[in-house]
Formats: C-alpha cells, structure tokens, sequence
C-alpha cells in the first residue's frame, strides 16, 4: 500500500491511497485504503489521512475519520492523536501506520509495527524519507 | 487568501523488509523511490498547484515503482493476478473518489480520481469500475505488467505454505507487500 497527504499554499489539504491489497488474497477481498473515513479521508476542517496496514481492523474503527474527529472535536492535537490512535488500533491488531497533515504544522507519520517507507518533505523543501524506526 | 505553508508527507506501506534482510543496495532503491514520489508532489506545491495534484502526482510515483505494493509491483491474490484499489479525496468540500477490485489501468489512483470526477459516485468496483474507465477513454495494460518474479515468488511461497499447513510465519513484508 502507498499514500500520501498534502496542504497547498491556499490550505486545502487532500489524501490519497493506493494497493495491491497482501499477497494471496482471496480474490474480491477489499481493505481500507479504498473505503472513504478508513483508509483514506481529507477535510479541511481537521485534516488529510492515508493508512496502511491490517485493513480490516482499520475499517471497523473508521481509522482515518476517528482521527479527522477527534481532531475536529478539539479533543487532542494532530500528533498526540494520531499517536494515541495508532497505539489503539495496535492494541486491536490493527498493525500498521498513518500519515496524516493539518491545516497547519509539520506532517505527522505514526506506526506501531517494526517499520513503514515513509517521507516527508519540510517548509523549505528538504526531503525526509525513512523504513525503520 | 493568506498563503499557508506547503506541506507533504507519503508512505509505501507499513510491512517493511526487517532491518537485517535489507541489504544497502535495496535500502538505497526505496530512499530513492520515496524521494521521487515527493519531488513529483512538492514540485506541484512549491508551484502553488492544489493538493490534489500534489498527492496524486506523489502516489502516481509510488505506483510505478515495482518496489511498492500498488500499481506495477502490486502483490497477487491466490487466483495469481493483482487486484487494485484505490481513493482519493479533496478537503474542501470533501469529493471523493474510489476503485476497488480493478486490474488495468496503469495508476489506480488516476482511476479513483476520474470516478470522483466525472462518474456521480463515491466508490466504484470491479468489472463495472472498468468498463466506466473505458468509456471515459482510459488506458488498459495487460496484467502482465504488474506483475513482478519478486510478487510471483512471495505468492507461491505463501500458497505452498496453505497447503502444507505450516504455520504462518511471514514477514510484514511478505504478507503485506
């Protein structure tokens, strides 16, 4: 699975995801990454999120909407939330990762499992890009 | 409008190859890939384009990378092709767009993006997804081309192992692509 978020210069954020699904599927086996507020979800009320991972367990738990909300909701900062949700969903087996972007700040790239290709790319351009912890 | 600072972040999936399998020679081909998927995307920010565009252009990079589990190089299901899903979505005013269950066009994610535009609908599958890809003009590659030996490989390793009854002691990588 790949993904990536974005903020342009006017503050629209958008996500995208896409997959191969895991190798040996049953054929017609669909996961998060095409399933809106699962895998794959933007607003520009809270933020723009691309998940990877257990896809089943990242669906029940409407994982990119349960973050979008709690963010919108006031309840917890991008990165704490983004954190604290992926630590839950691991504790569900749904390992995996996220990355996610807001209005404002710096991306946040959050995973609970032994690593995920991840990158980013700062205010001035520089790209950031990592596997493992 | 006050201008807001771009911003872009990608992954290539979350079931990496553990750190002792990863000789430096793959290591340096995934840094690589990342680092083309966001020069495709910051190029398109840095030049004010929406983030639409920025994430499109980042995933379409991704897809055509063998070494990322989408597009060329997606994994295989036990019937032996590559199914693909994919989804976009737009923050200002939430359009969405999504396919699931398709094999054929080159960047999936393109194909999410012509349902979010010019179809009505949210999620499309399958062999209806298709035959809408066709009708708004889209190229279709045969199956071979996503296909790689590493993806062939990982599946028969995986379908031996079902047969044998052996437990399931994949890495993230094999079994997540």
């Amino acid at each position: 699975t790949v993904g990536a978020v974005a903020r342009d210069v006017n503050g629209g954020l958008a996500a995208a995801t896409s997959t191969g699904g895991y190798t040996a599927k049953r054929p017609g086996r669909v996961g998060d990454a095409p399933v809106i507020g699962a895998g794959t979800f933007a607003d520009d009320a809270s933020c723009a999120v691309s998940c990877t991972g257990s896809g089943e367990v990242f669906i029940r738990y409407t994982a990119s909407a349960e973050l979008a909300a709690r963010v919108r909701l006031g309840r917890e900062k991008l990165d704490e939330a983004a954190s604290r949700l992926i630590a839950e969903l691991g504790a569900r087996d749904g390992e995996g990762g996220m990355i996610t972007v807001g209005a404002e700040g710096a991306p946040v790239l959050v995973f609970n499992c032994s690593g995920m290709y991840r990158g980013y790319t700062d205010e001035e351009g520089v790209l950031w890009t990592a596997i493992h912890r | 409008m006050t201008k807001t600072l771009p911003a872009l972040a990608i992954h290539g999936g979350a079931g990496t190859v553990p750190a002792h399998q990863l000789d430096n020679e793959s290591r340096a081909a995934y840094h690589e890939g990342l680092r083309t998927a966001l020069r495709a995307g910051w190029k398109l920010l840095h030049a004010g384009a929406p983030a639409l565009d920025a994430v499109m252009a980042a995933v379409k990079a991704l897809e055509d990378d063998t070494l990322f589990n989408a597009g060329r190089g997606a994994v295989l299901t036990s019937a032996g092709r590559p199914e693909m899903d994919a989804a976009i979505m737009r923050g200002s005013d939430r359009a969405a767009g999504a396919v699931a269950g398709i094999c054929g066009p080159r960047n999936p994610v393109e194909a999410a993006r012509l349902v979010m535009e010019q179809s009505g609908h949210v999620l499309m599958m399958g062999k209806g997804a298709e035959a809408f890809l066709r009708e708004v003009g889209m190229e279709f590659l045969p199956a071979s081309y996503f296909e790689t030996a590493r993806r062939r490989a990982a599946l028969e390793l995986e379908l031996a192992r079902r047969a044998s009854g052996a437990p399931d002691i994949r890495t993230d990588a094999d079994r997540h692509g």
